[in-house]
């Protein structure tokens, strides 16, 4: 699974993921990337969220949405909501994998609860910046 | 001063350090830096967000080392069904495509989609005719393939189980 988040300079966010799905999937099983609100998530007002990890666990749980939302009812941080999500509701309850996020200000959230999660990122003026572990 | 910022993933998954070659970490971090650049470049020159995300989703398709376009594993049948969404903050608009096959790059299609207005989700053949309808590259299965993935798709068979792909020797049953 890949994944992307972006801020414009107009202020706008968007999210885009895109996968093959599991190794020797049957019946034409779906996982999370193609299902707006599980694997993928943009709202102004909140957050741009992508996710990558075992599908059916972030389509139960409809882990972008429940990011955005923790934000947007509790007026919680990116950061906080993510790490409430993937680090603690999902861990709860089996899932497995991660999100990247961003926010109207261009804070960057990359959280993952798995050994590890191929990401990279950057900020206007900033250079590129990659990693795979902790 | 406007800023604008990017961030991008190409999996996660249990496969520890010791597991990953000095020589495959560098071809993933080129992978990665390429597929920022593609975003960046976009945003730098006042391009919008949804543009921004299409063009590093379309790098990381074309790149054989992540399990999107290219390089995407192997369904039971060994053929290729793939999945992508793209979302726009600023209007709530959405395209996402599912269980399609023979798309070159599945995130464009979903960004069709988006464009399009009329629908949010299409799949399987039908998302493939509106891909012709569209003028989008249709490639053969072959394509996709590599030899990686025909590895995994081999071993999992064996077991009858499914894989996450970027998994070293765990398997989801």
């Amino acid at each position: 699974t890949v994944g992307a988040v972006a801020l414009d300079m107009d202020g706008n966010l968007a999210a885009a993921t895109s996968t093959g799905g599991l190794v020797n999937k049957q019946y034409s099983r779906l996982g999370d990337s193609a299902v707006i609100g599980a694997g993928t998530y943009a709202d102004n007002d909140t957050c741009a969220i992508s996710c990558t990890g075992y599908g059916e666990y972030f389509l139960r749980n409809v882990v972008a949405f429940d990011i955005a939302a923790r934000m947007d009812y509790g007026a919680k941080s990116l950061e906080k909501s993510a790490q409430e999500v993937v680090m603690k509701k999902l861990v709860e309850r089996g899932g497995e994998g991660g999100i990247i996020g961003l926010d109207g200000e261009g804070n960057i959230a990359l959280v993952f609860n798995s050994a590890g999660m191929y990401r990279a990122w950057v900020k206007s003026g900033g250079e590129i910046q990659t990693a795979i572990f902790e | 001063m406007k800023q604008f910022a990017l961030a991008i993933h190409g999996g996660a998954g249990t496969l520890l350090p010791e597991e990953i070659t000095p020589e495959k970490q560098q071809a993933i971090d080129e992978g990665l830096r390429a597929a920022v650049s593609a975003g960046e470049a976009i945003l730098k020159n006042g391009g919008n967000a949804v543009e921004a995300v299409k063009m590093a989703v379309i790098s990381l398709e074309n790149c054989p080392l992540f399990n999107a376009g290219k390089g995407a594993v192997l369904d039971h049948e060994g053929s290729f069904e793939l999945e992508a969404s793209i979302m726009c903050g600023e209007t709530g608009e959405a395209g996402a495509v599912a269980g399609v096959r023979n798309v070159k790059n599945p995130v464009a299609l979903a960004e069709e989609v988006l464009k399009d207005g009329r629908f949010v989700m299409l799949h399987g053949e039908g998302a493939k005719d509106f891909a012709t309808e569209k003028g989008l590259e249709l490639v053969e299965d072959e394509y996709f393939l590599t030899a990686g993935r025909q590895k995994q798709w081999e071993a999992a068979r064996e077991t009858g189980e499914m894989l996450v792909d970027h998994d070293g020797e765990r398997k989801f049953g």
